[in-house]
């Protein structure tokens, strides 16, 4: 009469707790339970549940094309944005690493005018890899400091202009008016920027969507780097990212090193969140 | 609301002056996704529900509420004895100086929140001093240097000597100088990273702090707790600040935190100006927390 090896209750609360602890979020859970439960009906094995859960996570986030977009033969830009202290100076210190490395030439435009000593620390990490900076005094205007930014590499041939800008949270109005206009001065200069990276700690909880929403719709957001992947978080909320708004991940910050940046990888990012 | 949710839960539910089983269970499932929504960890969710079942069950609803807001006035109860918070956020030594080591991951709002402090004790009229001993990223002691310019606080640089020397200094050179607070900022650091977490706990271990602050981002997810557990084991925080209250995250982290270490939170940051910074009250956030 009992159907032993089929899943228990216990093993599917399991299941949900993976989800729920990796910031998956709980409407979120509850569908992908609720789905998986309909598909694993005849289902016995609890470890076979949960490859057609990492199956479908990895479906979730898609194999298109995870590199970021740049300008064959012309100037690159890439704009970077994300709130407060989600390590946006650094991905571009790594950036700027990874492109010297190539062989290519990279100006970085300091348009966080606000935080006390953001200009140093962009200086400093430029000096890491050779790039130049482009920076006024503090309290400038960001998109003046941008617009400069764009001339800057046009003048010197330059292959990259990567723009820094202030974390700012998405629910500061003026800030994310300012945001907006500095894409809009960048885009008048020289064309759509080519990557416009929100830039995501892995820590976050769901805020993070609203983040997502928000920014993508000040500036266009592209893709997302993940930061601080190092540290236990999974950065679930990348799921709804994609899901609900097509946002795909291009980077991950593995640590506070410049090499520590590396291409997005699903199956990984999955396994790791399954663990 | 969670209000708004719970009444309408409770409209199929007849009570009779005492809140019966069945209500409390469907309210409890309201709660639940209310408080994981709100990023509270699943652990921490799952105590506190039974907790305030406990508490719940059979318990009069009191004239002048509905039963769906009996439920909420116990849950928002239990969450303000958690999360804590009291009139004197802070304990100063009886003799001077009060040595205040400040700690978390990186980017949470550490060299802030230190600016910030340093200024709360100055219009508090205390006599403050900085310590910059994060060595490590790039320009946090210029950044540092330009809030203690900022707020009117002298801050302590050396060069060529470990975070753990230059700690040690800062302590030195408050005593020299009459201060009699000493905040000492760390640089940002992964509960994971045995080698900083030994750090941290050589810095607490040679300046003898007598409030260690973790610095937490309000906008944590679920890792909160682990973080959390991590700290209090390595280095023994006596306080939480919780930062970036202005943004629209629930704040659930906060719960998981105060549940986890059993320690109170005694400051909120809440905007990027130095001046937004006061100590801790349970009330708003366990508002917040519930959405
Ligand atoms: N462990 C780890 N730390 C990181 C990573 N990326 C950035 N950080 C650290 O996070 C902290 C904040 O980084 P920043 O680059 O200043 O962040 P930001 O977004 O530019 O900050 P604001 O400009 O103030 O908004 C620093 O201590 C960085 O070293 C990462 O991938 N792993
Ligand atoms: N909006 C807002 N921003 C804040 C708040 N507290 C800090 N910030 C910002 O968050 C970012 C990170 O702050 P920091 O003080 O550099 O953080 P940290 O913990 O010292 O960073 P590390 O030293 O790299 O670990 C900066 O952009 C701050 O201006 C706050 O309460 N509200
Ligand atoms: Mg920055
Ligand atoms: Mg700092």
């Amino acid at each position: 009469i009992f159907n032993r090896g089929s899943l228990t209750e216990e093993d599917w609360e399991d299941i949900e707790a993976l989800l729920l602890q990796a910031d998956v979020g709980v409407v979120a859970t509850q569908r992908m339970i609720a789905d998986l439960r309909e598909r694993s009906k005849k289902e016995t094995d609890p470890e076979a549940v949960v490859q057609t859960l990492h199956a479908e996570l990895v479906a979730i986030l898609g194999d298109g094309d995870r590199s970021l977009a740049r300008n064959e033969g012309g100037l690159t830009i890439w704009l970077v944005t994300g709130v407060n202290g989600t390590g946006k100076t650094t991905t571009i210190g790594k950036l700027a690493g990874r492109l010297a490395r190539e062989g290519k030439s990279v100006v970085l435009a300091a348009a966080d005018t606000f935080r006390a000593a953001a200009d140093a620390q962009l200086e400093t990490w430029a000096s890491r890899s050779g790039a130049e900076v482009v920076k006024h005094a503090a309290g400038a205007d960001p998109a003046a400091v941008a617009f400069d930014g764009v001339r800057a590499a046009k003048a010197r041939g330059s292959d990259f202009l990567i723009v820094d800008t202030a974390g700012r949270l998405h629910t500061k109005t003026s800030l994310m008016e300012e945001l907006a206009k500095i894409r809009r001065v960048v885009e008048r200069e020289a064309g759509p920027p080519h990557e416009v990276l929100l830039v995501l700690d892995a820590t976050t909880g769901q805020n993070g969507i609203a983040q997502a929403r928000a920014f993508t719709e000040a500036a266009g957001v592209t893709g997302i780097a993940l930061t601080k992947l190092d540290g236990t978080a999974k950065g679930g909320i990348v799921i709804a990212c994609q899901q609900e708004l097509g946002l795909p991940v291009k980077l991950v910050g593995l640590g506070e090193g410049i090499e520590d940046l590396a291409p997005f990888d699903p199956h990984a990012f999955v396994d790791a969140l399954l663990d | 609301t969670l209000s708004e949710r719970l009444e309408s839960a409770f409209k199929r539910l007849r009570g009779r002056g005492k809140l019966t089983e069945d209500q409390v269970n469907e309210a409890l499932k309201e709660v639940r996704t209310a408080l994981l929504e709100a990023d509270v960890h699943l652990n921490v969710v799952r105590e506190f529900i039974s907790r305030v079942r406990e508490r719940a069950v059979g318990q009069e609803v009191l004239k002048s509420l509905s039963p769906a807001q009996q439920v909420v006035k116990i849950v928002h109860e239990e969450l303000v004895g958690i999360l804590g918070g009291s009139a004197k956020p802070l304990s100063f030594s009886p003799k001077p100086p009060t040595v205040v080591m400040i700690a978390g991951l990186q980017g949470s709002g550490k060299t802030t929140a230190a600016g910030k402090l340093a200024g709360w004790l100055k219009r508090k009229g205390k006599r403050p001093i900085l310590v910059a001993c994060d060595l490590q990223r790039p320009a946090a002691v210029q950044q540092l240097v330009l809030l203690g310019e900022q707020v009117g606080v002298p801050v302590v640089t050396r060069d060529g000597m470990s975070p753990v020397e230059v700690a040690a200094a800062g302590v030195e050179e408050a005593i020299r100088t009459n201060r009699d607070v000493v905040i000492v900022d760390t640089a940002g650091r992964l509960h994971v990273d045995e080698e900083l977490m030994q750090e941290a706990a050589d810095i607490k271990r040679r300046i003898n702090p007598l409030e260690t602050l973790f610095v937490a981002d309000s906008m944590t997810g679920q890792d909160a707790a682990t973080v959390a557990a991590a700290f209090l084991e390595r280095v023994d925080f006596t306080g939480t600040v919780l930062t970036k209250l202005d943004g629209d995250a629930r704040g659930g982290a906060a719960l998981s935190i105060a549940h986890i270490s059993g320690r109170p939170l005694k400051f909120i940051s809440d905007g990027e100006k130095l001046d937004a910074f006061e100590p801790f009250h349970p009330d708003r956030l366990a508002s917040r927390i519930l959405g």
